[in-house]
């Protein structure tokens, strides 16, 4: 018999915000913009069964099955992001040139199992 | 943390924290890049690894700072004329960096319709070897571009380097280039294209507009601009 863990709405598998500001990290000095920007990050669990909310991947649909028939060998899916979209930075480098750079995968957009 | 932010610098493109000696104007082209890629979202049908204002494949723009100086007496020997060097270092991509476009941009301070009736030639030269103090610059250079400005012209060159940029990126490799502004006298230069030697010259010679240069240079990384691949 499958053993089941109450989920609630609020824990399961979704994108957090995460707002990274330059200044935090001690970036304000050289990145000229933006001044920080919503990086998110993915928690949460990923229940048996798995919705289609939770956007599972058929190997999360196995594991998730076979985390129920053995819960200590067999973590359940981790959540992860799934889909994430760029920025585009400017900065001044060691020669005081500025710089427009673009850097993928920066803003997690949608999580999943 | 400090190993981490090492890490995550070094996947950025940079061996550590860039420390910037002052905080140099951010030209209006960048400004404009940089707000439309801030709009491009991951379902965007732009491909964010072209720079499109150019029409080259590339996730880097850079504006890189001239480094050379004015050349002085008595290395210059032509008649009323202001020579200067030019000098971008190119060190300042990654080896694994492609470059895909390196255009010089000149510019000139003043309005040139304060010319009058005269016009100036803009000559430039790649610099082929070093040469000693004192020694004249002719031997060692050789003009890629030559071009009169007169009053009403645009108060911008453009040049297209990107093979000469590309030479450069190799050490040791890189001179630089000379630009030369010579002042005439617009009749003599439609007539026998010579400029004439009159005593007003001298003084026309602070009418000679102030050059600004810079090289933009937009280069691919390959590694951080994976090309769009649609599911079949």
């Amino acid at each position: 018999a499958a053993y089941y863990l109450p989920v609630t709405p609020s824990n399961v598998c979704k994108p957090r915000r995460l707002y990274i500001d330059f200044k935090d990290v001690g970036w304000q000095d050289w990145i000229i913009a933006p001044q920080g920007y919503l990086a998110n990050y993915c928690h949460g669990e990923c229940p048996f069964p798995l919705s289609e909310s939770l956007n599972g991947t058929n190997h999360a649909i196995l594991q998730t099955l076979v985390h129920s028939f053995d819960p200590k060998g067999t973590p359940q899916p981790c959540c992860v992001p799934i889909k994430l979209s760029p920025i585009s930075m400017l900065y001044y480098d060691n020669n005081d040139n500025v710089v427009l750079r673009h850097y993928e995968d920066m803003v997690v957009d949608e999580c999943g199992c | 943390v400090n190993m981490q932010e090492k890490l995550f610098l070094s996947s950025m493109g940079l061996s550590s924290r860039p420390k910037p000696s002052h905080q140099a104007p951010v030209p209006s082209l960048l400004w404009k890049l940089f707000k439309k890629g801030s709009k491009q979202t991951s379902t965007s049908d732009t491909d964010p690894c072209v720079v499109s204002e150019y029409g080259v494949r590339g996730n880097i723009v850079r504006f890189i700072q001239d480094q050379g100086s004015l050349i002085s007496a008595p290395a210059v020997h032509c008649f009323n004329c202001v020579r200067k060097h030019l000098f971008f270092n190119m060190s300042v991509l990654e080896d694994v960096e492609q470059l895909s476009l390196a255009q010089l941009e000149m510019k000139f301070k003043q309005d040139l319709a304060h010319l009058g009736p005269h016009v100036f030639s803009v000559d430039l030269y790649r610099v082929l070897r070093t040469t000693l103090k004192g020694v004249t610059h002719e031997s060692s250079r050789k003009l890629l571009l030559s071009q009169s400005l007169g009053p009403g012209a645009h108060a911008s060159v453009h040049v297209n380097l990107t093979d000469l940029a590309e030479t450069w990126r190799k050490p040791g490799k890189n001179y630089g280039m000379h630009v030369e502004l010579q002042l005439k006298h617009l009749s003599n230069v439609l007539q026998e294209h010579a400029y004439v030697k009159n005593p007003h010259l001298a003084v026309q010679i602070a009418q000679m507009p102030d050059l600004y240069t810079s090289l933009v240079v937009v280069s691919l990384n390959p590694l951080q601009c994976r090309s769009r691949r649609k599911r079949s």
